[in-house]
């Protein structure tokens, strides 16, 4: 399930760098 | 920063920017909510839920809520797309607030059975059924989760989500 795979990436990512720096 | 009103009122085709949406606060949000059971201003939902999605304030997760549940009958594009961006500004105000309630709200929206049981009744020209919208639905919350950053909100998606 690669949606899900990219989801819980995304999800990583913002929790460890912020909303803002992920946004821009 | 230009006053709330006039923020809300630009055309944002991107989005709205989440570095001006932030100059804004708590003090502004009653404006938003004003404006957003205002039916006239239905162009202006979509930025007035992405701005009080980027204040993230936990207070406004119930009005946000009503918003998206709220409705009868077919509906504009402008207010699906308004609602579309309700769920995103739940995942926002979650990114926020680790113990909001959005986080609940969100992962119930995960199952397209909650929606049946919400028993929304509105509905789009886009989708042939209420089964499409739900799965519309569905997704739009997955995206709210995604954003929050919240590791409850990835543990909930590999639950709910995973084959």
């Amino acid at each position: 399930n690669s949606m899900l795979d990219e989801m819980l990436k995304a999800n990583q990512t913002i929790n460890a760098h912020g909303l803002d720096n992920y946004q821009s | 920063t230009p006053p709330i009103t006039t923020f809300v009122q630009q055309l944002f085709p991107h989005g709205v920017p989440q570095a001006q949406a932030s100059n804004y606060s708590s003090a502004d949000t009653a404006v938003l909510l004003t404006l957003l059971a205002d039916s006239k201003q239905q162009d202006l939902h979509a930025n007035i839920l992405e701005t009080l999605g980027y204040i993230g304030d936990e207070t406004t997760v119930a009005p946000i809520v009503a918003y998206i549940q709220g409705g009868r009958g077919v509906i504009s594009a402008a207010q699906f797309r308004a609602k579309s961006s309700g769920l995103l500004a739940l995942g926002y105000i979650l990114n926020r607030n680790p113990n909001s309630s959005a986080l609940l709200y969100l992962t119930d929206s995960l199952d397209h059975q909650t929606w049946q049981a919400r028993d929304i009744a509105w509905t789009t020209a886009f989708f042939p059924d209420l089964i499409s919208r739900d799965v519309q639905l569905v997704r739009q919350a997955a995206v709210g989760m995604t954003l929050s950053g919240s590791p409850q909100a990835a543990a909930a998606l590999k639950r709910k989500l995973s084959p």
